[in-house]
Order: C-alpha cells, then structure tokens, then sequence
C-alpha cells in the first residue's frame, strides 16, 4: 500500500547550515520521512528534502510533543565522543571522552545531562551509550 | 549523500517551542 508519512508544521524560520539541509518557512508544512534521534529529521516539502531541526516542527494534529519520553533521574550512562562548550546558560559543557548521565532523552537532539552537580542540555549525536560496542 | 545528516548539531530549539516545555 501507499506509505503514509506524517506532516508536521513549521513553527519558526530556519536557514540551513550545510548541504544536506533545507531552508524553512513558519507556517510550512512538512512530511517526515525519517527521524533520527540526533535531532535532524528528513523531510519533504514540495520538491524539495533534506534534514531539519525537529525542534522546529510541531505535529499537524496538535501542539503536543507526545513522543518524548519520561525523565529518568536515576540516569543512563552515556560517554562523550566529541566536546561540546556549553554557549546558553542552561547547556551544559564536557570535554571528550567523559562519563555522564542523561536524565531526559528529547527529540530535538539536546539531551539533559548530569556530571557532578552540574546538569545542562548537550548534544546527543556527541554521546554514546556506555559499554555498547559501536564504532565512531 | 544527501540521506546522510548533518554532522553538526541542530539548533537549540526556536523561542517558540521553548515555551512550550514550561
């Protein structure tokens, strides 16, 4: 049968960074072919498809972002393959190769992560779930 | 590719949907 894809609607500008991405309207609408969890989704848009931010998109049937999941205090340990400085007050800054534990998974690709006392959002394409053997 | 995402990180969500998560 016909693949059914899910239309979501633009909620801000976005002026694409890089090659693979597109360029977006507030108020567009979009069908997602794949979502990834690094907070970069394909789209399509009239003749146009490439990748763009999630956090930009809300589903056409109603505001809520029901896919997220629950926080989870305990925490999973992830460690960092690449370093990220912190540049808004609510990130959170590692160096590469450090240990941390993500509370809260969102889809836009900003996780929250705890080191210490210190707890901020960081970039999930940058963390790689402990002990699972996967090459990078 | 183009199937390929991007290396970078996405933007921090847009003021917009900020909101939202209060």
């Amino acid at each position: 049968g016909p693949i059914i894809l899910e239309t979501y609607r633009v909620v801000a500008d976005f002026v694409k960074t890089s090659k693979n991405e597109i360029n977006l309207h507030s108020g567009d609408l979009v069908e997602i072919v794949e979502k990834s969890q690094n907070g970069w989704w394909f789209c399509q848009c009239e003749s146009k498809h490439g990748w763009v931010p999630a956090s930009y998109l809300e589903p056409l049937d109603g505001p809520e972002e029901a896919e997220d999941v629950e926080p989870n205090y305990e925490g999973e340990l992830y460690i960092t393959i690449n370093a990220y400085k912190a540049e808004q007050e609510d990130e959170i800054s590692l160096d590469m190769g450090e240990t941390t534990e993500v509370i809260h998974k969102l889809l836009d690709g900003w996780w929250v992560a705890r080191k210490g006392e210190e707890v901020g959002y960081f970039p999930s394409m940058y963390l790689q779930k402990c002990g699972k053997k996967e090459k990078y | 590719s183009i199937k390929n995402p991007p290396q970078n990180p996405p933007p921090r969500p847009p003021p917009e949907m900020r909101r939202k998560r209060v």
